[in-house]
This record gives C-alpha cells, structure tokens and sequence, in this order.
C-alpha cells in the first residue's frame, strides 16, 4: 500500500509538495469505515 | 518528410520543457515575493511598536502546519530525545509548508490565482529584479504561458 | 515547412536557455534572502496569521519547526490516520497554535 515520505525542514522547496499527502488523506473513508463497523475495536495503535 | 517530423518531436519536447520551466521560475517569483513581503510587513510592524513582539507568539520559518478537526483524538509518541514523533488520528488533516502559509496570508499578492490589483502589481514588481518584471505581469493575469517573453 | 521548422526550435532553444538562466538566478536570490541574518530575524508568522489561513478558522493547528532533512512519512490512510517524524540533526519542535 502506498505510504508518502517526504523531507521538511528546509525553506521553500518544491510547490506544493504536500498536496498529493493531502489528496491521499481526504480520498479515504477510513473515518467512515470506522464510524460503520463501530462493533470491532480499532486496531492498537502502533508505538514508537 | 522524415526530417520535418523529427523536427516536430524536438519542437513538442521543447515545448514540453519550457513549459515546466516557467512553472518553476512562477513558484520561485512567489516564494521571493511572499517573503520580502512578509519580512517588510514585520519590519513596519516592530518599528511601529517600537520593539519586537514576546519570542514565544512568532513562528520562525520554516516550519509546517497540520490543521484537523477540533472533534480530532490525536494520540502522540515522543521519543526522549525529541528526533522521532508519531502522531495517530481518528480523523482527516491536512498539512501545508509555509510557503503555502505565507500564499494563504496574502503575502504573494494574488500572484498564485492570477487574481493581482493594478496596486499589488505595482508592489509585487518593486519586489522583483527587472528581468523578471515581465513573468510578474504576465502572472497578474493568471500563468505564465507566452513562450517568448522579452525580457528587460 | 522545413525551414520555418528549423527557426521556431532553434527560438524555443533560445528561450529555453533564457529560461534556465533565470532559474538558477531565482535560486540564487531566494536562497541569499533567506539566509540574510536580518531577514532570518524577521520571518516569521503570528499564531493568528495560522488561523486566518485555516477553514473553519477554530480547527486544531498544529505547528512543526524541525531540522534540515527531517524526514516526514504519511501512511495509507487504511492503516488509519498516521504521521511520522524522524530527524537526525536535532530535536523537533511540535506545539498546538493556541485558539485565541
């Protein structure tokens, strides 16, 4: 599955270079999918 | 013919090319106007005020923003040393640099929309060197598209 | 057609070129500007500059100022909402923009 790394940190770069994170993050229904099965416990979240 | 028709992929691939370029030489014209303007607009600030405002209400750039919900739970690990960060969200966000910031403040003059008052055009120039006064006006009028721009 | 073909990619080389030099310049200049220590003292953004850039304004914003090369991972939002920060040159700095 797809996954975006990135390196920030730096002024001014390239433009724009967070807008295909934004377009992956605000096309998914993880939220809503979790809202629907609201039944099964959501997974543990992963640590450090 | 034959000749003709590598001619015409040259032709397209150059094309191609100097399109990308101007979308650079664009991105690189707002991000030097927006933060003259934002140095400037400090400046009059603080000599306004006579004095610089508390450390702890700035954000020095650079620096990016993540904005969500406020109905967001945001579970966050820190390791000790403070090199490793992982965040977990039971919501969407959405991040932006702050070149983006400085776009969304209005520091580049409505440069970025194509949308620029005869006034922000005056302004916006002024911040420029004169070659690339021609790519500041042909952006007040939405993007940079004529191949053969004179320069100064 | 041949000939005036031969013209119009030997102007596009030209323009092209003009184009590459104005690039590296532009680089150049952003580069000076940001590194002049009096401009480095005067960019910066207020906490209310954030919120006005953010709609509806009362979100939550959260700020990250990190070292050079700090290396930011998004996951596939199947495994859920998830960011990760990972720097080799220094600590980062992650606080939330107060909402007044």
């Amino acid at each position: 599955r797809s996954r975006i790394l990135v390196s920030i940190g730096e002024s001014f770069g390239t433009s724009d270079k967070f807008q295909k994170i934004n377009e992956m993050v605000s096309s998914s229904d993880w939220s809503l999918k979790r809202s629907f099965d609201q039944g099964s416990t959501p997974k543990p979240l992963k640590r450090l | 013919a034959q000749e003709c028709q590598n001619l015409e992929v040259e032709r397209q691939r150059r094309l191609e090319r100097i399109k990308q370029k101007q979308s650079q030489l664009q991105e690189l014209i707002l991000q030097q106007i927006a933060f003259k303007k934002l140095v400037q607009r400090n400046r009059q600030v603080e000599q306004q005020t006579k004095r610089p405002p508390p450390p702890n209400s700035v954000i020095h750039l650079p620096f990016i923003i993540v904005n969500t919900s406020k109905k967001t739970v945001i579970d966050c690990s820190i390791s000790n040393d403070k090199f490793e960060y992982l965040f977990n969200f039971d919501n969407m966000f959405e991040i932006h640099d702050d070149i983006e910031v400085l776009k969304r403040m209005g520091m580049a003059c409505g440069l970025e929309v194509g949308k620029c008052s005869p006034e922000d055009l005056k302004i916006a120039r002024s911040l420029v060197p004169k070659a690339l006064e021609p790519y500041v006006t042909e952006m007040a009028q939405g993007s940079i598209s004529n191949v053969y721009i004179s320069g100064v | 057609r041949y000939k005036s073909l031969q013209k119009e990619v030997s102007d596009l080389g030209e323009a092209e070129e003009k184009l590459d030099e104005l690039i590296s310049k532009s680089n150049l200049q952003l580069k000076l500007l940001t590194e002049d220590p009096q401009n480095k003292k005067l960019g910066y953004v207020m906490c209310q500059d954030l919120r006005s850039t953010v709609n509806p304004p009362e979100q939550i914003v959260m700020v990250v100022r990190a070292p050079p090369e700090t290396q930011m991972q998004v996951s596939d939002p199947s495994e859920g909402y998830q960011i990760s920060l990972k720097s080799s040159r220094g600590p980062i700095d992650v606080f939330l923009c107060p909402e007044d």
